[in-house]
């Protein structure tokens, strides 16, 4: 995935199938950030992989005041990359080849 | 532990924690 400074990380293992999972976002490179980063630490929060949206989520820590509006989609981009390869990961374990 | 608590209104909880140090992008 592409290095967008925002690091976004699973915060439990993964059984595959849970639909709502732990995840993790902290901030590894300020500078790739448009706005003035405070540094809060890492975010721990819950992401249902079926019914929510990255982008929403990232409008979300937006309004509780993580980031600013002008990091709103490198936010949503990094967290839609590790959902990504989340679901890939479990296709992948669901469909073996044979 | 430093951890705090967030909850937004659409009702998602966000916990904010220390960013372990291991995981810090090596420069």
């Amino acid at each position: 995935a592409e290095d967008t400074g925002v690091r976004v990380e699973l915060n439990e293992e993964d059984d595959g199938k849970k639909t709502s999972i732990a995840l993790k976002l902290w901030v590894e490179d300020p500078k790739k950030l448009k706005g003035k980063y405070k540094d809060t630490g890492a975010i721990e929060f819950t992401f249902d992989l079926v019914h929510e949206v990255p982008e929403v989520v990232a409008q979300e820590m937006v309004e509780s005041g993580f980031f600013l509006d002008c990091d709103v989609k490198i936010v949503g981009k990094s967290i839609r990359d590790r959902v990504a390869l989340i679901k890939w990961r479990r296709e992948r374990t669901a469909s073996p080849n044979g | 532990s430093p951890t705090a608590q967030v909850v937004h209104s659409a009702g998602r909880r966000f916990i904010v924690s220390p960013v372990p140090e291991a995981r810090l992008k090596e420069q």
